[in-house]
């Protein structure tokens, strides 16, 4: 596709393929070619080389400008990051790569094992803490996640740690009743006078157009400060964000390129648009 | 909802009678936005657009809502056709000519093979027979505890060995069964990328020495375009026998039913309903097509 070519029929078929296929959806590539089309007759687009670059650019600045940056720290006070999302996104995974790279910049972190139904799911917790060296606050399995959090919170006031990430089961946006749960964790987090909260909401790059009601439905039940897209190392394009970024305005923050505990980096628009139209 | 929308279509067309080539090319537009918005694959939806349009020419669909009903029908029913067809009723696993019967089950990170393993075990201890669940993820952490809690909630028991490759230790279990007279041994495996050739071939080793009757992969509901190439590559790469589609009890589409099935070529056994053991139903290929057209 980057090679020089006549800009004809063909060549918005296969940058329309080449959208649709990276899950950006049948809206936004309409959207996306028409106002590209429009540049084109208007003469600002000459050569196809030119057509990629203004592409390129519509992505990226669709991404940047929808949503004002979002800090997860906030110096001089706790900061607490809740993290929500369906099931298997890699919530879990992402808190020990958030944590030990909160860690490896110097600040204090407690992780909070607060999925107190799924099998296992605190053992996977306090087995990377174990390795990323990061203390775990848990219960017993069955346990109320709200209390897990309270006593994360009370510990972290009490060792003077400055960040407390907290891990949530996964839960479906279709049912009321865990996200009802998740409101009340969010409020015990609110009633705690921590300095700095943020929801963040794990998006798995395999998702269709479902994580736009996802996000939409997480930002309803408890608003969402941020985004972290994972599975991004996989095949999976993760063009999704663009109408999940248009549904709730909020950024993408990290992105997960692997299984290990350093597979996380800073989210870069434009690095990310050119894996997808690569 | 796409029979509002042909609805729509057919109620703007001028001519009279029998509806033209070129406004039935009106209509398949509103049918490929449909199953794009749900998440079928692009080159699957473009093969079912082709197979709607042949279909509907030989069938003379007419002009007005009469002509919409028409169009619809034939959608339906070729999406249900394409899906596997007919009711589906009890769904089968696939048996070896002597026991034990393995069960492997494959598919992407977070794609629920631990929790279907556990539901398949729950289904075949209701039925009778004696099932073993194998804890053959020995990368991610205290995923043989979570197999191991969830089978003993189950009373099913949890073949693991730590420090066995899973190739060998599929093995391990297969005789660990034949010894201890389990009839079925369901093999839970690592999620895995497609693009990861270390882990595929792992699966393929596996597949290759235990030749199980039934390889399962194990994909999730909300799956995007993606899904073209995991069926793709598993299939080629491993070889499978049927598909398990998760996370039905959400609110996703569920076009990636039909990319799987159209691109693996093998049917979709079962369907995720809920978290627990028993969350496991026959998949149904009337429900999943009316899903799919929303
Ligand atoms: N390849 C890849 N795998 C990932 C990434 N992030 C997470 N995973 C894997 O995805 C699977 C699920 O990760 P978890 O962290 O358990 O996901 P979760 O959202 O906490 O899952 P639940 O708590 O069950 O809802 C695991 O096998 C992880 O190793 C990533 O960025 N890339
Ligand atoms: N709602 C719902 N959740 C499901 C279903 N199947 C699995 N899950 C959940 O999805 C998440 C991931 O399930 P796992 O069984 O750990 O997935 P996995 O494929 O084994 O994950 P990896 O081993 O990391 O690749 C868990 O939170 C499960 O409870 C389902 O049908 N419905
Ligand atoms: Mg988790
Ligand atoms: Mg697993």
């Amino acid at each position: 596709l980057v090679a020089e070519r006549p800009i004809d029929d063909d060549l918005w078929d296969d940058l329309e393929e080449l959208l649709l296929q990276a899950d950006v959806g049948v809206q936004l590539t309409d959207d996306v070619l028409e106002r590209l089309r429009g540049e084109h007759r208007a003469g600002e687009i000459q050569s196809s080389r030119d057509l990629f670059d203004a592409l390129q650019d519509a992505l990226a600045t669709a991404l940047e400008q929808v949503a004002p940056p979002h800090e997860l720290i906030r110096a001089g006070t706790l900061s607490a990051v809740l993290v929500v999302g369906v099931n298997g996104v890699g919530k879990t995974t992402s808190i020990a790569k958030l944590g030990a790279f909160f860690r490896q910049q110097g600040h204090s972190v407690i992780l909070a094992a607060a999925d107190t139904f799924r099998a296992a799911a605190i053992d996977q917790l306090k087995i990377w803490g174990e390795r990323a060296r990061l203390p775990v606050i848990a219960h017993q399995p069955g346990a109320d996640p709200s209390s897990v959090v309270f006593d994360a919170l009370s510990a972290a006031r009490a060792r003077a740690a400055d960040v407390v990430l907290i891990d949530t089961a996964g839960r479906l946006h279709t049912r009321f009743n865990l996200m009802e749960e998740l409101k009340k964790i969010r409020r015990v987090i609110d009633k705690q006078g921590v300095g700095h909260v943020s929801t963040v909401l794990v998006v798995d790059a395999t998702t269709g157009q479902n994580a736009v009601a996802q996000a939409r439905e997480f930002a309803r039940a408890t608003g969402l400060d941020g985004l972290i897209v994972s599975k991004l190392d996989g095949s999976a394009k993760g063009g999704v964000v663009f109408a999940v970024t248009r549904e709730v305005g909020v950024p993408i923050l990290f992105v997960g390129t692997g299984e290990k505990i350093e597979d996380i980096s800073d989210f870069d628009p434009d690095d990310f648009v050119q894996a997808l139209i690569g | 909802s796409l029979s509002d929308r042909l609805q729509g279509v057919f109620a703007r067309l001028s001519s009279r009678g029998r509806v033209s080539e070129d406004d039935l090319k009106v209509a398949l537009r509103e049918v490929r936005i449909a199953l794009l918005e749900a998440d079928v694959s692009l080159r699957v939806v473009k093969q079912f657009v082709r197979a709607v349009e042949e279909k509907a020419l030989g069938a003379e669909v007419l002009q007005g809502l009469g002509g919409a009903q028409q169009v619809i029908k034939i959608v339906h029913d070729e999406l249900v056709e394409m899906l596997g067809g007919g009711d589906g009723g009890p769904a089968r696993l696939n048996t070896a000519p002597n026991p034990p019967h393995a069960v492997m089950l494959v598919g992407l990170q977070g794609s629920g093979k631990t929790t279907t393993a556990s539901k398949l075990a729950l289904m075949l201890r209701k039925q009778g027979h004696r099932p073993l669940l194998v804890a053959a993820d020995p990368y991610r952490p205290a995923a043989v505890t979570q197999l191991q809690t969830l089978g003993r909630q189950l009373d099913v028991p949890v073949y693991h060995a730590p420090d066995r490759k899973p190739p060998d230790l599929a093995q391990d279990a297969i005789k660990h069964a034949v010894r201890d007279g389990f009839n079925y041994v369901i093999l839970d495996t690592a999620g895995r990328l497609v693009i990861d050739e270390t882990m595929m071939r792992e699966v393929a080793e596996i597949r290759r020495r235990l030749d199980p009757p039934e390889v399962l992969l194990v994909a999730d509901a909300m799956t995007g375009q993606d899904a073209v190439r995991v069926a793709e590559q598993f299939h080629e790469q491993v070889g499978i026998s049927g598909v398990v589609l998760t996370k039905m009890d959400s609110d996703a589409r569920g076009g990636a039913a039909l990319s799987l099935r159209s691109v693996a070529g093998v049917p979709i056994k079962f369907v995720g309903t809920s978290e627990r053991a028993d969350g496991l139903e026959a998949f149904h290929a009337d429900r999943i097509a009316s899903r799919i057209l929303g």
